[in-house]
């Protein structure tokens, strides 16, 4: 699974996910990737963009989650990404990757790894695996 | 507002063992995304566009699940599927199923763009690529030589992989082995062959 998310120069955000699913997978499987409100959101708030187990990815509804619990609790992206990610999964393992239209990045994952990257207008770029 | 932002990934549930090479191939192919998706935001263009542009990419790079690089179905073919939503005024387009549209984000940007849903998938989706003239390609553009390797493994392992991993024989639940689906026997019901409890996490 591969994801994008972006705040651009007015404070929009959009995301992306594309998949080619589960080795081994049955003919006709669909996963969280597809799914708005799981693998994909974006509002006005925040983007997010989730991988992992699509099981409980969908169950949690994982991505409109972070974007709620910033609306509504009022927590930071980093906050509400870290709370989903701790709270949300049940025995699933998955990641995310978020902006805000504040400019803000994050990433939470709960896998031994996720293969991501990150870059501001400030400058401020980073890859990571672990 | 702290200006424009960009942040990609290429999947979860990395093995742990992953050797050196393969991870410096998938920080490089990280780092070109990332490079392109900031010097198109620093050029002005929208963040629906360019995570478009960003997924393409990554599609189209056999390193990661997606695009080429899929993982392969039981029968080893490939069925793909992506999404796309802009924040501004939350449009969204999704697609599932797909099996000959070389990039998928495109065929769910154009959902969201041409058509009257939100989500389209296998022939219907399929039919739509084809009225929308996007560029489509045989389904073994898809498929690389070690996506077969690995499909072979969890056939022998019976298994279903969620980090391209072989169980470890005798594995007795998915978090033993961090993102694996090894087989566990509970119970007797089966589907597809493997143990119902296998589908359970996916």
């Amino acid at each position: 699974t591969v994801g994008c998310v972006v705040v651009d120069n007015n404070g929009w955000c959009a995301a992306a996910t594309s998949t080619g699913g589960l080795m081994n997978k049955m003919s006709g499987r669909i996963g969280d990737s597809p799914l708005i409100g799981s693998g994909t959101y974006a509002c006005d708030v925040c983007a997010v963009s989730c991988t992992g187990e699509g099981e409980a990815i969908i169950r949690s509804t994982l991505a409109r989650d972070v974007a709620a619990l910033m609306e509504y609790k009022g927590l930071s992206l980093q906050e509400a990404v870290d709370y989903a990610i701790k709270e949300r999964l049940d025995e699933g393992k998955a990641g995310l990757i978020a902006v805000s239209r504040n400019g803000e990045v994050a990433y939470g994952f709960n896998t031994v790894g996720m293969f991501r990257g990150s870059a501001t207008q400030d400058g401020f770029m980073e890859v990571g695996i672990w | 507002m702290r200006g424009w932002a960009i942040a990609v990934h290429g999947g979860a549930g990395v093995d742990p063992c992953l050797p050196a090479v393969r991870q410096e191939e998938a920080r490089r192919v990280l780092s070109r995304c990332l490079k392109k998706g900031a010097a198109a935001l620093q050029a002005g263009l929208t963040a629906v566009d360019v995570v478009e542009m960003v997924v393409r990419e990554l599609e189209t790079d056999p390193v990661f699940n997606s695009g080429r690089g899929s993982a392969l179905t039981r029968r080893g073919t490939v069925e793909m599927e992506a999404s796309i939503m802009d924040g501004r005024g939350r449009r969204c387009g999704a697609v599932s199923g797909l099996s000959t549209v070389k990039n998928p984000v495109s065929l769910a940007r154009l959902v969201m763009d041409r058509s009257p849903h939100s989500y389209l998938v296998f022939d219907g989706a399929e039919e739509f690529a084809r009225e929308q003239g996007v560029e489509m390609v045989d389904n073994s553009y898809f498929i690389t030589e070690e996506n077969v390797g690995m499909l072979k493994l969890a056939k022998e392992a019976n298994s279903i992989m969620f980090d391209y991993r072989v169980p470890i024989p005798g594995v007795d639940s998915c978090s033993a082995s961090a993102g694996l689906m090894g087989a566990t026997a509970e119970g007797g019901l089966q589907m597809n062959g493997l143990p119902i409890s296998m589908y359970a996490p996916e």
